[in-house]
C-alpha cells in the first residue's frame, strides 16, 4: 500500500462534484461516480454517466427516496450499460420520471460488482491499485463540518448508523501545517494524521470544495460497513500500461 | 488616549450578523418573522453545537456554518439520509467476500 494514493490527481479520472439538491440520490451519485473513474481507468476514455438513469430505472421506482450503491449496480447490470450524463441528465428535483434507459446509447457497461473485505488496509490497496470505491457512512458530522480531517469516536458518530453513500477517491496523512499538538502521558509528541479522501454529492459550495477527509484506521463514522465496487474489465485489444493512482 | 487605545480592533459579530451573512452566502429567505426566528434558533443552536465538534473531536476538522446551518439534525437526516439504510443492510450482513447474496 503506497504512503498516498489520490485519483484527483489522474487527468480525467474523477468527474466533477454533483449536487443531488431535493432528491436523497448519493447512492446512485456515488455508484456513477465509481462507474465513471473505473472507466477511465481501464479504457482510458474520460465519460460521465447519467445517475437520473439509475434514479428513474432503479427496481423500487423511487431513487429520490434513498436507495443502495447495490441497487444502482443492479440497474446497470439489468440494462447493460448506463447513458451519458448529457443525454440523459439530472432533473434536480425530487422525484423520478419514467425510465428511458433504452432511449440512448451506453456510454459504459460493468461486468459485476461486489463487496470488499472490510479491513481499511485492505480498502487502501484496492483504491490504490483498481480505483475509487463506494462506501456508506454515517453522515451525522458533516452537517457542520467546514474542512479538515474528521475524528471521530464511536459515541460522537456511530459507526452501525451509516445513511449516506460517498465516493472514496484517495487517502495521505495530514501535512505538518495542519497537524495537532498531542498530549500523551509522557511528553508532547507531534504526531501525523492518516486520513481518507472522500467525494460528496452536495456541490462545490460544501466542505473542501464538495470534498471531505475522514480518519483513516479506526472505522470513522462506519466507513468500512459498505465498501462496494463496480467491475469494469478492460478491452482485450487494448494492453496499455497500467494506471496508478498518483501520490 | 494613544490610537491604539481608541481602536479596539473588529468587533465579533453578533448572531443576527452572522445569520443575515449565512442567508446572502446561501441564498436563503423565510416566508414570515415566525419562520425566520424558527431558522434562527436552530441556526444559533447548531453554531453551538459546531462549537462543542470543534471541542471533541481528535482530528484537524474545523466545524460551522455551513450550507445545512438552519436545519435541525433530523430535519437533515430526512433531507439528506438514506432511511432504507437500517432494515435493509442487515440481508447483506455476513456476505463479504462470499460472492452470495441474500435472497431478500
Amino acid at each position: 500500500v503506497p504512503r498516498s494514493c489520490d485519483w484527483r490527481k489522474a487527468a480525467g479520472v474523477i468527474s466533477p462534484i454533483k449536487d443531488q439538491k431535493s432528491c436523497k440520490c448519493c447512492w446512485a451519485i456515488a455508484a456513477a461516480g465509481n462507474i465513471e473513474s473505473l472507466w477511465n481507468i481501464k479504457h482510458r476514455q474520460s465519460v460521465e454517466v447519467s445517475f437520473q438513469e439509475l434514479l428513474d430505472c432503479d427496481r423500487c421506482g423511487d431513487g429520490c427516496s434513498g436507495g443502495f450503491v447495490w441497487d444502482a449496480y443492479m440497474t446497470v447490470l439489468n440494462y447493460s450499460g448506463l447513458a451519458s450524463e448529457k443525454d440523459y441528465p439530472y432533473q434536480e428535483n425530487s422525484r423520478t420520471h419514467k425510465c428511458q434507459a433504452k432511449k440512448y446509447q451506453k456510454v459504459a457497461w460493468i461486468e459485476d460488482f461486489i463487496m470488499l473485505p472490510r479491513g481499511e488496509l485492505g480498502m487502501a490497496q484496492y483504491l490504490a491499485t483498481e480505483g475509487p470505491i463506494t462506501v456508506t457512512i454515517n453522515m451525522k458530522l458533516l452537517q457542520n463540518y467546514q474542512r479538515g480531517v474528521i475524528e471521530a469516536t464511536p459515541i460522537t458518530c456511530d459507526p452501525q448508523q451509516v445513511d449516506h453513500s460517498v465516493l472514496l477517491v484517495g487517502f495521505g496523512k495530514s501535512k505538518s501545517k495542519e497537524e495537532k499538538w498531542a498530549v500523551s502521558s509522557q511528553s508532547h509528541t507531534r504526531r501525523s494524521i492518516p486520513y481518507w479522501i472522500l467525494k460528496n454529492s452536495w456541490g462545490v459550495n460544501w466542505g473542501e470544495e464538495g470534498y471531505f477527509r475522514l480518519h483513516r484506521g479506526s472505522n470513522a463514522c462506519g466507513i468500512t460497513k459498505y465498501p462496494y465496487t463496480a467491475q469494469v474489465t478492460k478491452p482485450v485489444k487494448k494492453q496499455q500500461q497500467r494506471v496508478t493512482c498518483p501520490p | 488616549g494613544s490610537l491604539r487605545g481608541q481602536d479596539p480592533g473588529p468587533r465579533p459579530l453578533k448572531l443576527k450578523e452572522v445569520f443575515t451573512l449565512f442567508q446572502i452566502q446561501y441564498n436563503r429567505s423565510y416566508s414570515n418573522p415566525a419562520e425566520y426566528a424558527h431558522r434562527l434558533d436552530i441556526f444559533a443552536r447548531n453554531l453551538a453545537q459546531a462549537q462543542r465538534l470543534q471541542e471533541e473531536d481528535l482530528g484537524t476538522a474545523e466545524f460551522g456554518v455551513t450550507p445545512f446551518s438552519d436545519l435541525t439534525e433530523e430535519e437533515f437526516g430526512q433531507l439528506y439520509g438514506h432511511p432504507r439504510a437500517a432494515g435493509r443492510a442487515l440481508n447483506v450482513d455476513g456476505k463479504v467476500g462470499s460472492g452470495e447474496w441474500a435472497q431478500s
